[in-house]
Formats: C-alpha cells, sequence, structure tokens
C-alpha cells in the first residue's frame, strides 16, 4: 500500500502543467474538457473509454489532478505499444486515493 | 446506451 506511485515526479509535474491549462474548475476537469485530449492521442475510443474507466477512481464523471495524472499515464503508455490493463494496478493508484 | 455494469459517467461510452 505504500508503493511508491508509478507516475514519476518529473512525470506528474508535466501532467499537472496539462491539466492546468485545461481550466480545472474547483480543482476538477469535466469530460468533456478532458475527452477532446483523450482523443488527440487517436488511440481507439474502446481504448481511451478503458483509460477513463480506470482513472476516474470515484467514478464522479470528473477528473482531479491525481486522477488526470492517471490517465495521461495510461495513454502515453498505450502510445509506446503497452496495453492499458482492464483493472488499476495497486502501484498505479494515486497515494491520496489509497 | 451504456453497457451492463458501466458508468454514465464516462464520456467515452
Amino acid at each position: 500500500a505504500d508503493a511508491p506511485w508509478v507516475v514519476k515526479p518529473e512525470e506528474k509535474m508535466k501532467f499537472d502543467t496539462i491539466f492546468e491549462s485545461l481550466g480545472p474548475v474547483g480543482g476538477m476537469l469535466s469530460g468533456d474538457k478532458v475527452k477532446p485530449v483523450l482523443l488527440n492521442s487517436n488511440l481507439p475510443v474502446d481504448i481511451l473509454g478503458r483509460v477513463w474507466e480506470l482513472s476516474d477512481i470515484d467514478r464522479d464523471g470528473m477528473l482531479d489532478r491525481d486522477e488526470f495524472s492517471v490517465a495521461m499515464f495510461l495513454v502515453y503508455r498505450a502510445l509506446e505499444g503497452e496495453s492499458v490493463p482492464m483493472s488499476l494496478p495497486p502501484p498505479l493508484v494515486p497515494p491520496s486515493k489509497r | 446506451q451504456y453497457p451492463a455494469g458501466g458508468s454514465s459517467t464516462n464520456p467515452f461510452l
């Protein structure tokens, strides 16, 4: 449970910068703000749907900055040819949500 | 339409 988050600090900084650039409201990004960013990856929509399922950990239809980092991490991994897991591996769960 | 057990909060469904 105390394993280090797989999102490295330098990656987190990059993802946080993207997060802020999208105009979060109350520290959250709605699905309609995140969707075009993920679509921009040109990954299949069913893959992106799974990325969303895994990253919206509290299933409120919004991503906070940690959830957004999970989404971006999975998208970058998928672009490198790695498969998106069916469920979120514990090391990918943000420490704030364990 | 959402799959059984799916989330209506998913913007990709």
